[in-house]
């Protein structure tokens, strides 16, 4: 799922 | 990284920097909205909880603990700075922030990506962002006139975001399942929320004239 990418912006 | 994202995180340090400066060295906060910093000291504090647990990079680190810790120095100045605190403009910094904060914690716990406490959090701080700004241009309606770094301020905050959604459209064209609508939609919200300004900036600021 998109959201289990890391949240990599600020 | 893209050349959008960095100029969008450069444009947000130059404007925290351009704050900075202005409180630092002219030992005035005149026309800054205290409120419109503590919300912002609020979107880093819950959005960056995760700077401990989750590594990204160094850039990433490094960014998250220059504007946690800008945000709240910023605070900490106009709060108890002596010389700072005397310009602040505490009757007409008046915009009721509180207000903006509990709906935008119940809108975080309606709508999310995953319902855990650090993902919550994380869409409250996208929300509270979005509208943290309001405090801020209602004292710039109040207060008329302003001087040109806190103008340079407000423009910078506002071009940043908006770089970040040139960043989300390039993204979006570039990288597989690269979707989310939540940060999107509310940083489209938080950027259209200083078109008025951004209208009487060009107008006058370009001119050489202050912002009226």
């Amino acid at each position: 799922r998109p959201s289990m990418i890391k949240k990599d912006e600020l | 990284m893209n050349i959008f994202r960095l100029a969008g995180d450069m444009t947000h340090l130059a404007s925290v920097l351009v704050l900075l400066l202005k409180i630092h060295t002219i030992k005035s906060c005149a026309g800054v909205s205290l409120r419109t910093q503590e919300l912002y000291a609020i979107v880093f504090a819950t959005r960056y909880l995760d700077i401990f647990t989750s590594f990204v990079s160094v850039y990433n680190t490094f960014m998250k603990l220059v504007f946690l810790g800008s945000s709240f120095s910023i605070v900490w100045y106009m709060r108890y700075h002596k010389a700072v605190h005397r310009t602040y403009d505490r009757e007409q910094d008046t915009f009721r922030h509180w207000f903006l904060v509990l709906p935008c914690l119940v809108l975080a716990l309606l709508i999310h990506e995953k319902f855990t406490f650090l993902e919550v959090l994380w869409t409250f701080s996208l929300y509270l962002e979005a509208v943290a700004i309001l405090p801020q241009l209602v004292l710039l309606q109040r207060t008329r006139n302003i001087d040109n770094l806190t103008g340079q301020y407000i423009f910078l905050l506002g071009g940043y975001r908006g770089l970040y959604i040139l960043n989300w459209i390039y993204r979006y064209f570039t990288e597989p399942h690269f979707v989310h609508w939540i940060t999107w939609i509310a940083g489209l919200v938080q950027t259209l929320l200083y078109a008025d300004f951004f209208y009487y900036y060009f107008l006058r600021f370009i001119g050489g004239r202050g912002v009226e």
